[in-house]
């Protein structure tokens, strides 16, 4: 049961499948699973969906884990499922949320990656697609997604750390997601959860351009990164991709937003300046207790500004 | 599993764009020498790359010889993946 789950330890694959097919049992009154798809090595593409109610509500979508080798974001992930269903009916505000709002979680958006993690490569980061007459493994899930494909801050090399891929949404765990979001056409908010360099952002990563709500989106995560460094005085920096890191091309939040998503974030979590991608599991839970108050920041806007 | 013991991941603080793209011809070189956790984004922030054990000589001659500020952010990758997976075990027998 996953009662007897280290939430403050790292997993595998499987542990985390199996720990998902007791969550859901444990809590079938609220959680259900959802397979969006299989990834290129025909593993499951799993996806929680926290319901009170409705059906089509507007909804919120979390990912973590695109990035096979960022560990802290998988651990993350289910500490905040836990989370919200020992919270709801006692914190007031994830209870309104709940009450008009669905919540979609995927856990492992890159499986074949993750599981490399674990068997060959620790420090694997693309999927692991192969195509004939492609030397290189893998394509860079955040460069292969529809907005901005292929512009600056992507790769055409099959062999760099952030090729786009052949074509927009050529990898079936970007296509999984783009396909369920597409279908369902209710998502008022996407959190897409990356690790390490302790930030929070939003579009536009293709370009400098501002988006619309800008200045929405800037003091929204000025609140969420302020939630957050007061649960352990953790800073982050704050602002747009492109002006706060660098120019990123065909990533997830430009094509949340692009694709009508109003609140569309992407956190870097911590590292604490020496770790990196091998951040100690002893700083699982504290991690995860500075992002639930940003995620829950950003989740309590997008329910009080409804469009 | 691929061993990365020798491995370390330097930090270096470019002070302005010149050395940002001195660091981003990095990348581009064959076969891979170097493997960026940071990548090379703006002044303000630091660079993080992984250089295999058998490139940590070339690499840090090539740093030093541009300017190029650097520290020892860690020192032996696999220790810590070592740490990492006695954690990992640890916890399971614990879990059972």
């Amino acid at each position: 049961s996953t009662s007897s789950f280290s939430y403050s330890s790292y997993h595998t694959l499987e542990e985390i499948y199996s720990w998902i097919d007791n969550f859901v049992t444990e809590h079938s009154d609220m959680v259900s699973k959802i397979q969006i798809g299989s990834s290129f090595e025909n593993r499951s593409i799993l996806v929680l969906k926290f319901s009170t109610g409705g059906s089509q509500r507007p909804a919120i979508w979390i990912d973590a884990g695109i990035h096979s080798r960022e560990w802290i974001t998988h651990a993350t992930g289910i500490w905040t499922a836990k989370k919200i269903v020992s919270e709801y009916g006692k914190d007031p505000v994830l209870t309104d949320i709940l009450k008009a709002m669905d919540i979609f979680i995927e856990l492992v958006t890159n499986p074949d990656g993750f599981a490399f993690t674990h068997s060959m490569n620790r420090l694997w980061r693309k999927n692991k697609s192969t195509r004939p007459g492609i030397f290189c493994i893998g394509v860079d899930l955040n460069r292969n997604w529809k907005s901005g494909f292929g512009g600056n801050g992507s790769n055409a090399n099959p062999c760099s750390e952030t090729y786009h891929g052949p074509s927009p949404q050529s990898e079936p765990e970007v296509a999984a997601i783009v396909d369920f979001i597409t279908t369902h056409g209710n998502f008022k908010a996407l959190i897409s959860i990356h690790s390490y360099s302790q930030m929070l952002m939003y579009p536009y990563g293709k370009s400098l351009e501002p988006v619309s709500n800008e200045k929405e989106l800037y003091y929204l995560a000025k609140d969420a990164v302020k939630a957050l460094h007061e649960v352990h005085g953790i800073h982050y920096i704050f602002g747009s991709i492109s002006t706060t890191l660098y120019l990123a091309s065909g990533i997830t939040v430009d094509w949340a937003y692009d694709s009508g998503i109003k609140y569309a974030f992407s956190f870097e979590l911590r590292d604490t300046g020496r770790y990196g991608f091998l951040l100690p599991a002893t700083q699982i839970i504290p991690t995860a207790q500075e992002t639930w108050m940003a995620i829950l920041t950003i989740m309590e806007h997008t329910l009080k500004h409804p469009y | 599993q691929m061993n990365f013991t020798g491995d370390q991941v330097l930090r270096v603080l470019a002070k302005d764009e010149k050395q940002l793209s001195l660091l981003r011809d990095l990348e581009g070189l064959k076969p891979q020498k170097v493997d960026f956790w940071r990548a090379p984004a703006r002044p303000s922030l630091p660079v993080d790359m992984r250089v295999p054990f058998s490139e940590l000589k070339d690499i840090k001659a090539y740093l030093e010889s541009h300017g190029l500020a650097y520290s020892i952010m860690i020192k032996d990758i696999q220790v810590l993946l070592d740490e990492e997976r006695e954690a990992m075990a640890k916890s399971r027998r614990l879990e059972r």
